[in-house]
């Protein structure tokens, strides 16, 4: 299974619908200070279902929507799609419902809006935030993972407490 | 579960002894469950000693070295269990242009397993990517994405900006 | 001595005004003392606002944006009591070449009260140095300084080793 | 008043005797990672009178002694040099015993032990660690004053929680 795009729309600093596509192998993500990148990282994280403001740099969940700008009014939500390629025997999407089958492609959505709430959807069928993390559970990705770094994590790993680290090697396990 | 915790424990204990060497070229470098506590409950001791140099606190190791080790950290933990992908925000802001080579020289190497995404600002790291995008912020507040892609590792980058669907 | 602080806090937060435009090119910063609490014991909030973006908690800041606002705050303490002498270790790693024109334009005009050691790994600081030292550990584990002198701000460097006295 | 130089030995990776030069205006230290850079830095912060070991990355203080490489054995105490110059009417140095004037060039020295023990030198007479932070009290040097930033400081400044941050603010003032 390999990442094949991601589409944002509202979160963060993303006021456009951008759309990026991934391609097997390594793609790097360059700018100038505070032009969005770590904000991609954040929005991959949010869509798989990160529940912590917090960790996503913000006070409150309704932070993560684009808020505006000298030009813009704010957006009323953010809404990220992630979609997965060859995933027929790695993502088990046939138990959800309306679901019949496991499909190739899987796109996975999450939108939120300015109360705070969020909706999901797996391939278009709305679900809740328990399918999408239990769609990738076995799979290694997912926020206790460590597969996504963001930028000051890996510090953190190094001054940690030799508890906390412990903490750290039994979400691994 | 414990011996669950166990093995784990130890499969990454013997990746961070591979990696350490490989991305430091040599040293030594440990894990320990910390002594006389409950192995439910005992806390995980990092030891590290680059090449050439004495065992100390890893406190005592510069920032890049302290980095390198974490990153060593980070590849024995996914060895165990490969993600189709990974994404790195700036791993690479404090290592020197050779520290970042023997990086990317390893993570070549896990690119059998997964996919990785890489923000950086080192052109060296830049260097290694098959695809490369550009964030802009052209319209001050508004992010903006525009490819610059490679073909393979050919450096024939053709600047297209891309089309907002 | 509330009194001192309160001075002392009042001239801070009219430099970072100042410096913070200077080093973002525009944009809005303040400093607060957190309302209803005793004026002795109030902590000390930091706004801060990129041009053209609207004003946000500074968690949502970039690193290389929070960096900056950093390195504004402290060249507002420095105006205040101006030091002999300042040691900078890699204030420099999270900004990109452009700010880093801009931290090292600012810190030139210090230079009228203060010299200056600035320990880096950018060339772009590298550049605007009046001498450069060399650190190597030629043996490993043992550190060693190299002079590598430019004189006023002329690009001929010659590269001679420090006599070791 | 500047300062003119630093002499190192024994201090951290600094087996052997390490001579900087300093002028007026920018000096740059450059190199790899772990080639020292850090640590001369550190032996800066050392010889003016930080008197917390954690505060120079090290678990005591005598961590801070040169302790052996591969080819060589560890030394039996650190030592540094700090020499400033044109320090006519800055810094006073006539009240200390032993000495009859102030001077124009005015260096601290500082030795530390394997027992952890410190000595102090002004212009080579013994004196006791408050005499070299009174020495500086005035000038704008010395731990409180931010005038030396070490690695990662600067991230501290604004992660700090907002009471933390005025004790920043006290200690400038
Ligand atoms: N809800 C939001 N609405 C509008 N802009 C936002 C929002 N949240 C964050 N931003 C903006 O996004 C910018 C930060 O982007 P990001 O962290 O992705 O930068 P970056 O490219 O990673 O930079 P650096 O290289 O400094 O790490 C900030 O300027 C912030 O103001
Ligand atoms: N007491 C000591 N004896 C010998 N070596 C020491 C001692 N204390 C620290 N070191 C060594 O000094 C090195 C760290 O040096 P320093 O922090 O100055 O590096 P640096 O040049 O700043 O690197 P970076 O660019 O990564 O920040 C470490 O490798 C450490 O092992
Ligand atoms: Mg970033
Ligand atoms: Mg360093």
């Amino acid at each position: 299974m390999y990442l094949k795009n991601i589409q944002i729309l509202g979160f963060k600093s993303f006021a456009d619908k951008t759309n990026v596509e991934f391609l097997p192998g390594i793609t790097a993500i360059v700018g100038p200070n505070g032009c969005g990148k770590s904000n991609v990282c954040d929005s991959i994280r949010w869509v798989l279902g990160e529940q912590s403001a917090k960790a996503l740099r913000s006070d409150e969940m309704a932070g993560v929507i684009f808020n505006g700008s000298d030009k813009r009014k704010p957006t009323a939500m953010a809404e990220v799609h992630l979609t997965f390629a060859d995933c027929k025997d790695v993502l088990h999407t046939g138990h959800l419902a309306g679901v019949d089958a496991n499909f190739d492609e899987v796109t996975v959505t999450r939108r939120v809006f300015r109360d705070g709430s969020s909706e999901y959807f797996i391939n278009k069928s709305a679900c809740r935030l328990k399918d999408v993390q239990s769609l990738f559970m076995d799979t290694g990705i997912g926020r206790s993972s460590y597969s996504i770094m963001e930028q000051g994590k890996i510090a953190r790993i190094l001054s940690a407490s030799a508890q906390e680290r412990r903490l750290i090697f039994e979400e691994a396990a | 579960s414990r011996q669950m915790f166990a093995d784990t424990f130890n499969t990454i204990r013997t990746n961070f002894q591979q990696t350490f060497i490989e991305l430091f070229g040599g040293g030594v470098a440990d894990l320990n469950l910390i002594e006389g506590e409950d192995p439910l409950e005992a806390g995980v001791e990092i030891m590290a000693r680059p090449p050439g140099k004495k065992p100390q606190t890893i406190t005592l190791l510069s920032g890049g070295e302290q980095t390198l080790t974490a990153v060593a950290l980070l590849f024995a933990i996914y060895m165990v269990k490969p993600s189709p992908f990974c994404v790195l925000d700036e791993l690479d802001a404090p290592l020197d242009e050779s520290n970042i080579d023997r990086f990317t020289g390893m993570l070549k190497r896990f690119l059998k397993h997964s996919q990785f995404v890489i923000i950086t600002h080192s052109k060296r790291t830049i260097s290694i990517a098959d695809a490369i995008y550009g964030v802009t912020m052209e319209e001050r507040g508004v992010s903006k994405v525009v490819s610059v892609k490679f073909t393979g590792l050919s450096k024939g980058a053709s600047k297209k900006p891309d089309k907002k669907s």
